[in-house]
């Protein structure tokens, strides 16, 4: 799986996931990486892409539940990630990470497992790689 | 505003799984991408085209399960998902089970920008990008060997009834 969040220069925020699934699926399953509100969401406040065990992120609501967090309860994309991310889906028995990104660039990139391919990149045009929890 | 993109390959990574040259690999195919998303947003363009730029960049690399590279379904099929959302209309689209899409992330801009709806799936999906002049490609533009050796372990560990030998084979990640 892989996703991007955005700001541009107008302030406009965009996410984005595209997935080739799990391996060895069946029946059509399909996971959070297409569904609205599961593994993607934006608005005016915020944009996440979600990366993980599918099935706990549709249950969540995940992208959803971290944006809703920060509208209604204030929190930065950090602590909005790391609640939903790192305690509400691995209660329930989930794994996985997001990026996540505010209208006032804040960025968070919240995962769980030992590693998680990111980067980022700012008006300077550097960019910025990390794979694994340590970097 | 200060324009700022950010990137994910996948969770679920593990140092053992990774050789130097796929680590390095990894690393230059996420430098692309946040090049080429950056190129965008600093020629003034929205975060939606940066957001499908940097996307596409991954989805070509074989690196990341997405698009070229993309896992197997037990059957020995790629069946890609995407979705995206414009955060300052939220307007959205998606797609879901393609499985001749290159990338599939600009059909679901398609749909998202060309039609009423928000998601389409399989052949009715694969049909819409025909009318919008997406070329289909062959399913084997997908494939790796890599993502073929994955299933192969996964449907041995499954008739063995073990558990999966590693979290890319395990029964939950993509």
């Amino acid at each position: 799986t892989v996703g991007a969040v955005a700001l541009d220069a107008q302030g406009h925020l965009a996410a984005g996931t595209s997935t080739g699934g799990m391996t060895n699926k069946r029946y059509g399953r399909v996971g959070d990486s297409p569904i609205i509100g599961a593994g993607t969401w934006a608005d005016a406040r915020c944009a996440v892409s979600g990366t993980g065990w599918g099935e706990y992120y549709i249950r969540t609501a995940a992208a959803h539940e971290i944006c809703a967090r920060m509208r209604y309860l204030g929190q930065t994309p950090e602590q909005a990630g790391k609640g939903v991310i790192n305690e509400a889906i691995p209660q329930m028995g989930g794994d996985g990470g997001a990026i996540v990104l505010s209208a006032d660039g804040k960025a968070a990139t919240p995962f769980n497992t030992q590693g998680m391919y990111r980067g980022w990149i700012g008006a300077d045009g550097v960019p910025h790689v990390a794979i694994f929890a340590s970097e | 505003t200060s324009p700022l993109l950010v990137i994910h390959g996948g969770a679920g990574v593990e140092r053992k799984d990774l050789s130097p040259p796929e680590e390095k690999a990894a690393r230059a195919a996420l430098q692309a991408a946040l090049l080429k998303g950056h190129a965008a947003l600093a020629a003034g363009r929205p975060a939606l085209d940066a957001v499908t730029a940097a996307i596409t960049v991954l989805e070509d690399d074989p690196t990341f399960n997405a698009g070229k590279g993309a896992v197997f379904t037990h059957d020995g099929r790629n069946e890609l998902d995407a979705s995206l959302m414009d955060g300052a209309t939220q307007a959205a689209g998606a797609v879901a089970g393609v499985q001749r899409v290159r990338n599939p992330i600009q059909l679901a801009q398609r749909v998202m920008q060309k039609s009423p709806h928000v998601m389409m799936v399989g052949q009715g999906a694969e049909a819409f990008a025909v009318e919008q002049g997406i070329a289909l490609v062959d399913p084997s533009y997908f494939r790796t060997d890599k993502r073929w050796q994955q299933l192969q372990r996964a449907l041995k560990e499954e008739a063995g009834g073990q558990a999966h030998a590693d979290l890319e084979t395990a029964r939950h990640f993509g």
